[in-house]
């Protein structure tokens, strides 16, 4: 059955967009059939995986081809000068699942950093949600609100919205307060901190610059190699 | 006359909220008489101001102050749980300043990463607007429809939202993608984009973690001397 991740965390610059590219392309690596939704007006999820789209293979519906088996919805801000001219269609996106359900093993999708009408969409269409948070002191702080949303939504949208997990990012191991935050995010969540953590690793800013993920550009990094980590994290349940 | 600025960027954690604070604290220690308001519903700029809050000193208005001649007006997001219970009031916030307008030289003013209602207060208050662009691929990406947003506010309310500038921020020397978005904000825009940069700096991290400001926990750091060299800019007109 379709399994389906969404990235949410109003927190900006956590590494939502990072991490929903490298879920699914890491994914798709495994030989799974995985469709990554970009729900960001912005689309920075869009602008990352431009040097993977193949040009030359027939989309579906109005996904493009990234690969074999590996599909992006680009982002509606894309088509969009200004952002506030878009609006999201949750019932439309539904409808677009509904139809490619016995297609696809994955969704991944990523969504901009606020609870709106993109952010809950994004919640709407995925059983289960990654929490990004940066090891840095201002992730913490939002992180309560974050958290009350998502139970907020599992109270209106039934069997969405579970929390997969807290995903810390862009840790530093040589700096004290990455080190702290490791520590008071286990303290406080115990085991819904996934057991992975991405460091931070400016490869995978560089692999964004080429529009392509870190297992495209540099698949030696530790950036990639902690995605790595992550994917198998997740197919193992 | 009292000069307002804020810091806005709908993509996120490009240091809007770390420039408000070191501007509006840099300022301050010039000997202006300066306001920091935290339009974020999730409060980061209050947050991180909290180590500066001067518990014994009677508030002005709902103020409260951070030493001499030094305010703050605490997030809308501090006191609810959920973001989304809370309203902005423009009318309110002009009516807060027209009555500080003669007891302060500088009003400091962060938002949160998008231009929804709390975004466009800001562009409405203040009548310059700085953009922290962060110094990696993304950040040029959104750029294009952040300076859209500023054109549109500017006709819609008059003497307003003028572009003071655009800052580099976390920007590491060494990384070839830092120098090539150097190069590219200059060849795209010009002088636009101010002569100042502040490097990536973890002091700036740590300072936050203990809710002052890098002039206050750590002066001599390259971020603490980067933001005192965006003062003197800004002073100097
Ligand atoms: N592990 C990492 N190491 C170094 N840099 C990283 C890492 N992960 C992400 N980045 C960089 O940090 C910046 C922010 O990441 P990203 O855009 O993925 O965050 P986001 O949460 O999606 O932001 P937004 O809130 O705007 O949607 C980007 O420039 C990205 O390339
Ligand atoms: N020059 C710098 N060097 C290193 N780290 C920095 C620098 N500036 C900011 N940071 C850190 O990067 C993170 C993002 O910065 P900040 O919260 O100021 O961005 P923001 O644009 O206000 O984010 P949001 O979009 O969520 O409001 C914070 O953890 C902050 O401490
Ligand atoms: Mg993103
Ligand atoms: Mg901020």
């Amino acid at each position: 059955p379709l399994e389906s991740l969404v990235l949410a965390n109003q927190k900006g610059g956590v590494g939502k967009t990072t991490t929903a590219i490298h879920l699914a392309h890491g994914l798709a690596l495994t030989g799974a059939r995985v469709a990554l939704f970009d729900l960001d007006p912005q689309g920075n999820a869009t602008v990352a995986m431009q040097g993977m789209i193949q040009d030359d293979v027939e989309g579906q519906e109005i996904l493009v081809s990234l690969g074999k088996d590996f599909w992006l919805l680009p982002s509606p801000g894309a088509r969009a000068v200004l952002e506030h001219k878009v609006t999201v269609d949750v019932n439309k996106l539904q409808g677009l699942v509904d139809s490619l359900k016995d297609s696809l093993d994955w969704l991944v999708v990523d969504c901009p950093p606020r609870m709106d009408e993109w952010g809950w969409a994004g919640l709407q269409l995925c059983d289960q949600v990654i929490v990004p948070v940066q090891a840095e002191f201002f992730a913490m702080h939002g992180l309560s609100q974050m958290l009350a949303s998502l139970d907020l939504a599992r109270s209106q949208f039934a069997g969405k919205a579970k929390l997969r997990g807290v995903l810390p990012t862009m840790v530093d191991l040589t700096e004290p307060v990455s080190i702290e935050v490791l520590e008071d995010l286990r303290r406080n969540l115990g085991d819904q901190v996934l057991n992975s953590m991405i460091l931070r690793d400016s490869h995978l800013v560089e692999a964004a610059s080429h529009g392509k993920t870190g297992f495209q550009h540099c698949p030696w990094s530790e950036g990639a190699l902690c995605y790595a980590e992550l994917i198998k994290e997740i197919i193992d349940g």
